[in-house]
């Protein structure tokens, strides 16, 4: 049975002006995060019996919270998934998903099983991959898309920067370096 | 080519070439061009001083001079071009990185920024900001949100109810954002969208700071017992985004009004292993 009652009350405790801006003691912050991490187990249990009963389908529903930091392990390691994207606002929205995934070509379908543009981008910075498709949702709604690995495919890796272009990315940021010292900024 | 430049049907962003700074945005729709400098600079917090010892901490905002430090004066960049969205990686330092994106649609340019550890080697307590500069003409004013619905219309080194004596150049001019901060000319209107509350203010005419994080050394003597420092001495990082709208005075608020709402109650993913769940029935 999931539950939501000890989100609201983690929640209503940290309408504390401490917990909105951060500026307790440590051990008082350490302890509203706690707060907040056992208010959510019990949440997602709420969701996903909540999914399974609008979908009609009882998953093995998977929560990533740590997208913003491209973390996310099964769509980083499974075949295949679905990404159900659901809308709180009254009203149809397209939202840009994001998703972190292992090096191949992927297949994106929406609800009515059409193939929707999708992308694997690999983030220059940390060579992660991620996978982005364009959701539709409507009012207070939800989607749901199927992902599928395309066997056989992998996403072009980065072409490995050549010794060359090593050497001139450092001139370059190196010359930067001297421009800025030498010109008055 | 040695021009940076991101765009999609509505908007396009320019980068100077030797910085690796945003320099420029366009709102194509409404043919409107506006010099934008955006970078990353902190304030050095003040630990007291002959005036008084008040302290920079968790309760009070007070820098020990009034010019802010560049975090870096340029950044090095990557550029992502696919039909899915067009991305400047922009580095300005190990603790400092910033991606500036737009996808396909979308009339708001997104800067998603990183920010931390913040170096505390030098033992100078940081607090640091993400400010843009332009042309604008402000007179002095910027208008910032209380809780999202009402606009504060907000004026430098004044308070509308009593005669402010200022002390605090810089923070006496901050107020609390908790979702949007804009400055505007009367004719074009730059607004800045958060996805968290942020303390901000606009110190000289054409510009708007928000600040990101902060990183101190010593406790404000108001109450909290320590400096706000997180704890293990690593520090943490922090990573959100800002969403910047140009847009004509007039039309503005539709813009970032609906905008806001799309980012408080932004769409939630789950995830699921596919396909060949149980068929579920109230039965």
């Amino acid at each position: 049975a999931g539950d939501s009652a000890p989100l609201n009350e983690a929640m209503a405790v940290l309408q504390h002006h401490d917990a909105v801006s951060g500026t307790s003691k440590q051990h008082v912050a350490d302890d509203y995060a706690r707060q907040l991490a056992a208010g959510w187990t019990p949440c997602e249990v709420l969701l996903s019996n909540a999914l399974a009963r609008l979908s009609g389908s009882k998953e093995m529903f998977t929560f990533c919270h740590n997208l913003n930091t491209s973390l996310c392990p099964l769509s980083q390691t499974a075949k295949s998934f679905q990404v159900i994207v659901y809308n709180p606002l009254a009203r149809k929205v397209n939202r840009m998903v994001r998703l972190p995934v292992s090096k191949h070509v992927f297949l994106v379908k929406d609800p009515s099983g059409a193939v929707v543009p999708s992308d694997v981008v690999t983030m220059p910075s940390s060579n992660v991959q991620e996978l982005l498709f364009s959701a539709s949702v409507p009012a207070l709604g939800f989607s749901i898309y199927s992902v599928s690995q395309v066997p056989g495919w992998r996403s072009r890796p980065r072409p490995p920067e050549s010794r060359f272009q090593k050497s001139l990315s450092w001139i370059k940021s190196s010359f930067h370096v001297r421009s800025l010292l030498v010109k008055p900024s | 080519s040695h021009d940076l430049t991101i765009q999609n049907e509505y908007i396009s962003a320019r980068f100077d070439p030797d910085t690796g700074l945003l320099m420029e945005m366009k709102n194509l729709e409404q043919d409107l061009l506006l010099p934008v400098r955006q970078a990353f600079y902190w304030y050095n917090a003040s630990t007291g001083n002959q005036l008084s010892s008040q302290a920079s901490g968790a309760y009070i905002f007070r820098p020990n001079q009034q010019k802010p430090l560049f975090v870096s004066q340029w950044a090095q960049t990557r550029v992502v071009k696919t039909a899915l969205v067009q991305e400047v990686h922009q580095n300005f330092s190990a603790w400092c990185s910033q991606v500036v994106r737009l996808y396909p649609g979308q009339r708001h340019l997104e800067l998603e920024w990183t920010v931390g550890p913040i170096p505390v080697g030098d033992n100078w307590g940081k607090e640091v900001i993400s400010r843009f500069d332009t042309s604008l003409e402000t007179k002095g004013l910027f208008f910032t949100d209380s809780n999202g619905r009402e606009i504060l219309e907000r004026r430098r080194d004044y308070r509308p109810t009593w005669q402010l004596n200022q002390t605090e150049p810089v923070a006496g001019n901050y107020y609390p954002v908790n979702s949007r901060i804009y400055i505007t000319d009367g004719n074009m209107q730059l607004t800045v969208l958060t996805d968290r509350s942020q303390g901000g203010s606009s110190l000289s005419d054409g510009s708007m700071e928000l600040m990101v994080h902060r990183r101190l050394l010593r406790d404000d003597n108001r109450g909290v017992g320590e400096p706000l420092l997180e704890s293990e001495n690593t520090g943490l990082w922090v990573r959100g985004r800002h969403l910047v709208l140009l847009d004509k005075a007039r039309t503005a608020a539709v813009g970032h009004r609906l905008q806001a709402e799309k980012e408080l109650l932004a769409p939630q993913l789950v995830l699921a292993s596919g396909g060949g769940g149980t068929p579920y029935h109230l039965a």
